[in-house]
């Protein structure tokens, strides 16, 4: 499965 | 206002051939110190982010920060309108629609001037934290393209597997599979610090889309450690580099 790299670094 | 301005035109074609593939617009957010840019692929899996300190260029001046929306496509298009040779000054008002991009051949004798209509985009950055990779691998990054294009022959998923051994490649699919394992050289164009061993296993095509960048730089270095995303940096001359991190895939 791929995960989204929004996962990993999270919105300012 | 913006004003930069570099001595070659194949450089800035150079990082936009590197950008495209992943990012079809952008924003560059530049400021006193430099020109930087921070976006994520469409389907949020990678995410870009290009640094250009003012010392790249040979002149610079920003006097209050400026985010130019451009459509990277457009911008190749006025690019090739340059020769490699020519030297680039890319300029912009503060609030500007437009970017204006001014050629010069190497004696002077001809001078173009372009006018690029700016996007409005949504920026929507991301806080990239410190990471500490357990692994990190330098080598050229002509041999790094070769394995990418290789391995995607096999399979849309490469696991990369770095000890104190080695940086090994691996691909496996219908047609059958691929290992391909580097270790450090004596020369020096591999090298390899592990702290720990790490595996992981990520989608090729983003891999390949990375490798565009490859004429950037003759190193390319690689960061890995479990569970965060993988680091491919090519450094841009002294003062810049290009950035990707790629999400990886975990088991079903």
């Amino acid at each position: 499965m791929q995960r989204g790299i929004d996962t990993f670094f999270h919105r300012m | 206002m913006l004003e930069a301005r570099l001595g070659s035109t194949t450089l800035l074609k150079k990082i936009v051939d590197a950008l495209k593939e992943i990012l079809s617009q952008s924003t560059l957010d530049c400021s006193a110190s430099g020109i930087q840019l921070q976006a994520m692929d469409n389907s949020h899996v990678s995410l870009v982010a290009m640094s250009l300190r003012r010392e790249c260029f040979e002149r610079y001046r920003c006097d209050r920060n400026v985010a130019l929306g451009l459509d990277l496509k457009s911008l190749m298009k006025v690019l090739k309108c340059a020769s490699g040779d020519d030297a680039v000054t890319i300029s912009a008002a503060d609030k500007a629609d437009k970017l204006q991009l001014r050629f010069e051949s190497a004696g002077n004798e001809r001078t173009a001037d372009y006018e690029l209509r700016l996007l409005n985009l949504e920026q929507d950055h991301l806080a990239i934290p410190e990471t500490d990779y357990a692994c990190v691998v330098h080598m050229p990054s002509t041999e790094f393209a070769r394995i990418c294009r290789d391995l995607a022959t096999f399979s849309e998923s490469v696991v990369i597997a770095c000890s104190k051994d080695g940086i090994k490649f691996s691909a496996s699919g219908e047609l059958g599979s691929a290992n391909i394992t580097l270790s450090e050289t004596s020369k020096g164009d591999v090298s390899l610090q592990v702290e720990e061993p790490v595996t992981l296993c990520f989608a090729v095509r983003y891999l390949n889309s990375f490798t565009r960048a490859t004429s950037l730089a003759d190193k390319v270095k690689i960061g890995l450690a479990a569970d965060v995303p993988l680091l491919v940096e090519y450094p841009i001359e002294d003062h810049g580099y290009i950035r990707y991190y790629l999400a990886p895939k975990v088991d079903d």
